[in-house]
This record gives structure tokens, C-alpha cells and sequence, in this order.
């Protein structure tokens, strides 16, 4: 049974992923006509750097996240945001979009430089998010878990994270028991994913070296998030 | 040292 307290932990948490969104111009400028591969470059730091912005904002409204010590909540930031992108990227991509418009972000992303041998992971990564056909609230619950994980870099206090991280699992678990009786087996899915998730943030650091030799220069605050010099 | 962009989003105001 899912308790009052944690009803309200998932109205908090959802409320704020519908609230913080990447802008519609920028994602519609996604959708526009064909450009360079330069301007493709261009365009997908510029999505990057307003979905960390768009992650922050988020995290700020994760019960429990601003009273965690504050070089902890920078820590948890750094180390999950490559992987929270990747799931809010994949959680756009697998909405009912209208026809053409996948292709064209595939297209877009494919022309931007990124390195074959990473793609393949990325995509692959994405059709088995679409697969899940997950709700919002658990979609949300999901990013939240994948912040709120203790064992990233330069994280001091180990235990306040993960309680925070375990009222999220435990609220996720009951969840899915409730919203997918016919798949006892679908919370364990979704934690599978954040594995996957791990091996695509391996990829990605050798992707920024390949994108920095060919010297494309990224954002300050993607520098920063992603420790870019 | 660089003032971390990070730390200033994080210390806006929430809902900002």
C-alpha cells in the first residue's frame, strides 16, 4: 500500500519534472531544417546546456536533495548528469512524436560529429527506454533514483544519500507493483536500465575526447558538469 | 578558481 506521505513524495517529484522542461524553441529549433554538421554541433550543446539547467532546476525540487550537505548536492550533480540527460533524452524520444520528427533528431544527432561506436549504445539505449512504455511519475522517480546515487565521485556523506535514494526505491517498487500487476518482474527492468545507463556514461567520456580532438569547443557550464578543460 | 556555475543555479532561487 502506497502510504499519504509517499503519495505527496510523488506528487512533489512529478510536479516538478512536468514543471522543468528544456524550452520549446529550443527543441524546436531541433526540428527545423537541415544544417552543417558544425551548426548540428552547435545546436546539440546548446540543448545540452538548458537540460542541466533543466536538471537543476528539477533536483532543487527533490524533497530532501537542498538539505543534503551542499559540496555533496554539487557532487550528486556532476556525477549523474550525463546519465539523467541520457534518460530524459530517452523519456522525449519515446513519446508518441508526430511522424518524421524521430527521424529527423536521429538524422541531426548522427550529423553532428559524435563517433559511430557511441551511437549504436545511444540509440540502442533509447529504443529499450521507449520499450518501457513508462508513466510519467515513474519516469520521474527513475531520474530522481539515478541522482540520488550515493556511490558517485567526492560524495562525503555516503549514508544521508542513499536513505534519500532508498525512500525513492521503495516508493518506485510499490509503484510499479501497482500500475503493471501483469509484470512482476518491471521494477526490476527499470533498475536494469540504470546499469545500461552507467555503461553509456563510460561511452560518453570517451565521445567528449573525440568531439574535443576534432576541437569543438563546448559550453562553461557543460565544461563544468562534464570536466572539460 | 573559477566560480562554479553549478553552485550559482543551485543557490538561485528554486522555482526560478
Amino acid at each position: 500500500e502506497i502510504t499519504k506521505e509517499q503519495r505527496a513524495l510523488i506528487k512533489a517529484i512529478l510536479d516538478a519534472y512536468n514543471r522543468h522542461q528544456i524550452p520549446q524553441d529550443v527543441t524546436k529549433k531541433l526540428l527545423q531544417e537541415q544544417y552543417s554538421a558544425e551548426e548540428n554541433f552547435l545546436l546539440l550543446t546548446e540543448v545540452a546546456t538548458s537540460q542541466v539547467q533543466v536538471l537543476v532546476e528539477f533536483t532543487k525540487n527533490i524533497p530532501g536533495f537542498l538539505s543534503l550537505d551542499r559540496e555533496d548536492q554539487i557532487a550528486l550533480l556532476k556525477g549523474s548528469a550525463v546519465e539523467a540527460m541520457f534518460l530524459r533524452s530517452a523519456q522525449v524520444l519515446s513519446k508518441k512524436m508526430p511522424s518524421g520528427y524521430t527521424e529527423v533528431l536521429e538524422e541531426r544527432i548522427r550529423k553532428s560529429g559524435m563517433s559511430e561506436e557511441f551511437m549504436t549504445p545511444m540509440f540502442n539505449f533509447y529504443k529499450s527506454i521507449g520499450e518501457l512504455h513508462m508513466t510519467q511519475d515513474e519516469q520521474a522517480l527513475l531520474t530522481t533514483i539515478t541522482i540520488l546515487t550515493p556511490d558517485r565521485p567526492y560524495v562525503k556523506s555516503h549514508e544521508a544519500v542513499e536513505r534519500l535514494q532508498e525512500t525513492m526505491l521503495d516508493v518506485l517498487r510499490k509503484l510499479c507493483v501497482l500500475q503493471h500487476p501483469q509484470e512482476p518482474q518491471y521494477f526490476a527492468r527499470l533498475l536494469g536500465r540504470l546499469t545500461e545507463l552507467r555503461t553509456l556514461h563510460h561511452y560518453h567520456v570517451e565521445m567528449l575526447t573525440s568531439w574535443k580532438t576534432n576541437d569543438h569547443k563546448f559550453t562553461p557550464l557543460l565544461c563544468e558538469i562534464w570536466d572539460v578543460q | 578558481e573559477e566560480p562554479s556555475l553549478l553552485k550559482k543555479l543551485l543557490l538561485a532561487p528554486a522555482n526560478s
